[in-house]
């Protein structure tokens, strides 16, 4: 989980697009 | 399932597609051939348009470095920044292929650890297509459709920058042959993220399940859309094929630069989704 957590993050994100 | 089901879903995609990525087909090809009410795109075509129309590409993460003057040492920054604009676009299109990819139904019922395996070994592969609608055989638009920037130009870039994007022009001028439309491709795509052959996925039934739908669905829809268009749909399924060896290749490209070329940074994401791809 740790090596991908960016895209965890934006498969988390509830909303529109993140800001990266 | 029916076909009123498949053309339902068809139309769903449709929509998040539009919702999701801001130039479509329709507008590129508008630009391209002129017929279009905006302003004709910018063109680059040398270093001295590159650098007049830097302001238009998002270059300012990365300002000009006080200790190189020379001619030589600006045109090698230029180049720099050029890329690492390219690479902050890159990441923006994988958030937003990432909203895609949750909008396609059942996606984000499948095991977290599945999603994220099929959007590192998937998301290359659709920006892939996703450019090949913004290019013809002379050029490419970048900037959200603001910039053409000529395939000449990008050969004439020192290596490896000018072994990048060849490639790409060579795959997306065969592929838009097919002539697929935007509701086509948003199918397409979404056959190309629900791949069940993507290495350490942990669930591939639900995955295949899901992607057959959509096979059936952009099937049908091929058949509507382009009657006369013979094999369409097995046409482009084998283009799926091409897109493996270019993504492929492209890694490794990315790689050699990253060990050779000493200012060459990787965007976070980008690094996270090419570490240990192929």
């Amino acid at each position: 989980k740790e090596k991908h957590k960016i895209l965890h993050r934006l498969l988390q994100n509830s909303s529109s697009p993140v800001d990266l | 399932p029916e076909s009123a089901d498949l053309r339902a879903l068809a139309r769903h995609l449709y929509e998040s597609y539009l919702k999701y990525f801001p130039l479509t087909k329709a507008k590129a090809r508008a630009i391209l051939s002129g017929k279009t009410s905006d302003n004709a795109p910018f063109v680059i075509h040398d270093m001295k348009s590159l650098m007049e129309g830097e302001h238009m590409i998002n270059c300012r993460q990365m300002p000009m470095q006080e200790h190189r003057r020379s001619d030589v040492g600006i045109m090698r920054e230029v180049e720099l920044r050029f890329f690492h604009s390219c690479q902050s676009r890159s990441a923006e299109a994988v958030s937003e292929v990432t909203e895609f990819a949750k909008s396609i139904p059942g996606f984000v019922n499948l095991d977290l650890n599945d999603q994220v395996t099929l959007l590192k070994y998937g998301v290359i592969e659709v920006l892939i297509i996703m450019m090949a609608p913004l290019m013809n055989k002379d050029g490419t638009l970048i900037s959200y459709g603001q910039i053409f920037m000529t395939r000449e130009f990008l050969k004439s870039l020192r290596k490896p920058f000018c072994e990048m994007m060849e490639p790409k022009f060579e795959f997306s001028v065969k592929f838009n042959m097919l002539e697929l439309d935007d509701s086509d491709m948003a199918l397409f795509l979404a056959v190309i993220i629900l791949s069940g052959d993507r290495p350490g996925l942990l669930n591939v039934k639900p995955i295949e399940d899901l992607q057959e739908t959509v096979l059936h669905s952009l099937e049908l829809q091929l058949k509507t859309n382009h009657p006369d268009s013979l094999q369409l749909f097995a046409k482009v399924l084998q283009k799926m094929t091409d897109l493996r060896q270019l993504v492929t290749d492209h890694v490794q490209l990315i790689q050699l630069m990253k060990e050779t070329e000493l200012d060459w940074c990787l965007h976070p994401l980008l690094q996270e989704i090419m570490r240990d791809l192929y």
